[in-house]
């Protein structure tokens, strides 16, 4: 409760005039920045729980209830500036979507990633189609920018379920298999 | 050496020779279709006078309406592949975009990358991105209302009262918080945004949107600064997308171009919530 009602209230500031237009003064909107960063965080640990109780019947299925099996499922706020250390960092990983749609939707998913030759199952073992596209130099260039993602790996979601979700395991593959099929040759002009 | 194209069997895009896009094929119909960025010089004004106060934060008011194009030239790369086709433009050393249409969509995505604008002249900056067609719109135009109905707006006119328009951009610019739209008989241009921006259709055709401003003057309405943003040094950088939808303006087979702009709408403000899991220790059978 104290998660969720720090984000209330956050949400309550969040509805000040200033805050909607953005002309507050420059140190208010870093505040503002701050306190919706510090909610998401809050209840990035409330998602989490709920995300592990419902992973909890394929947990049963393999007869081990250890911590083995309670994932940390963490966000990534700067995924709006191509920059994830999650997927920068491991070799394997996984992606949860959650759809907070009524309908069931398919979305291009866009993972920043240091090396173009990966692959991506989905939850019934399915090798998805992939395609890595370098990220631009423009933002790449960026000073404050820290990250070491050099491509955004595409793949299509398909199906992800009304106010539900799907889970897809991403593998960097080790050899170069795969590379001349994944990566997009640029034809500059 | 001639027109770049990426796309897919319901749209394509073509660039020409001087890396600006050009023309947009969709529904069968190839219109020339062009996108810029300009720029609008802030005025700066006397703020003791209410009808001549400096662009800031609350307000919008270029400069004698005065113009600047970006660029002329814009370097250009292409990127196709079986998911996605791409094109990198960099119009200069502040401006960037890419433009990329997915496989199965029907619309084109621009991610845009603004700043740090450049103050070194002294002259605030309100950049914009501007798609000029050749629809006959006839000065009206549509913007959203908080992604609910689209209002119906006519260029220097007020539904109410006989309106004399002294200020020709800002008096024609209204708040765009999802979508800005126009047509005629035949076809129609629709652009999404991602966040709340100005916008409006100057020219028949031609739908602009800003994208980011940078301002040295207060605009004295209250907030006490000039919306400069140097907290971290050289001014902030803004990244965001503009989704632009082009085809008929009458139905095609029982589905409209608006009811695909509603749900893609939707789709787009309401993403999926992506969650990261680090599964070093796990083996992809192990996981499953």
């Amino acid at each position: 409760a104290p998660h969720l009602t720090f984000m209330r209230e956050t949400l309550g500031i969040m509805q000040h005039h200033d805050a909607i237009t953005g002309t507050e003064k420059e140190k208010v909107a870093l505040d503002y920045a701050k306190r919706m960063s510090v909610a998401f965080r809050a209840c990035g640990a409330t998602t989490r729980n709920v995300l592990n109780q419902l992973t909890v019947k394929s947990r049963e299925n393999v007869k081990d209830t250890s911590a083995k099996y309670v994932f940390e499922f963490k966000t990534c706020p700067l995924l709006n500036i191509t920059s994830c250390p999650v997927s920068e960092v491991n070799d394997r990983f996984t992606l949860t979507l959650y759809n907070p749609l009524a309908h069931t939707v398919n979305e291009y998913v866009r993972i920043p990633v240091a090396d173009p030759s990966y692959k991506i199952i989905d939850n019934k073992g399915v090798t998805l189609e992939t395609q890595a596209v370098p990220i631009p130099q423009t933002l790449i260039d960026i000073k404050h920018r820290s990250s070491t993602a050099k491509y955004e790996l595409v793949f299509l979601a398909t199906n992800i379920p009304p106010l539900g979700y799907r889970t897809y395991y991403v593998e960097k593959l080790d050899s170069t298999e795969g590379r001349t099929k994944t990566r997009a040759l640029p034809k500059s002009t | 050496s001639s027109v770049t194209v990426i796309g897919n069997s319901h749209i394509k895009l073509g660039f020409d020779t001087n890396g600006f896009l050009s023309e947009v094929t969709a529904d069968g119909l190839t219109r020339l279709v062009s996108q810029e960025f300009l720029f609008y010089e802030g005025a700066v004004g006397n703020n003791a006078e209410f009808l001549n106060r400096s662009s800031g934060a609350y307000i919008f008011r270029p400069n004698e309406n005065k113009i600047h194009f970006a660029t002329d030239q814009v370097e250009i790369e292409v990127y196709k592949g079986d998911l996605v086709h791409e094109v990198h433009q960099k119009f200069n050393d502040w401006i960037s975009q890419v433009v990329r249409v997915y496989n199965k969509d029907s619309y084109a995505e621009f991610e845009w990358l603004v700043g740090p604008i450049p103050i070194d002249d002294g002259i605030g900056k309100e950049v914009i991105t501007r798609f000029n067609s050749d629809i006959e719109s006839e000065g009206i135009f549509h913007t959203d209302s908080n992604g609910r109905e689209m209002i119906k707006r006519k260029l220097n006119h007020r539904d109410t009262w006989s309106v004399k328009i002294n200020e020709e951009v800002a008096g024609n610019y209204y708040p765009i918080t999802t979508k800005i739209d126009l047509e005629d008989d035949t076809a129609r241009m629709a652009i999404l945004t991602d966040r709340a921006q100005g916008g409006s259709s100057l020219k028949d055709g031609s739908l602009e949107l800003m994208v980011h401003r940078r301002l040295l003057k207060d605009d004295a309405f209250g907030v006490g600064e000039a919306l400069n943003e140097t907290e971290f040094g050289d001014g902030l950088i803004a990244r965001g997308k503009h989704h632009l939808f082009f085809g008929k303006s009458t139905d095609r087979e029982g589905v409209s171009l608006k009811a695909i702009e509603r749900l893609t709408q939707l789709e787009k403000l309401l993403p999926t919530w992506k969650f990261f899991s680090n599964m070093e220790a796990y083996t992809a059978d192990e996981w499953q």
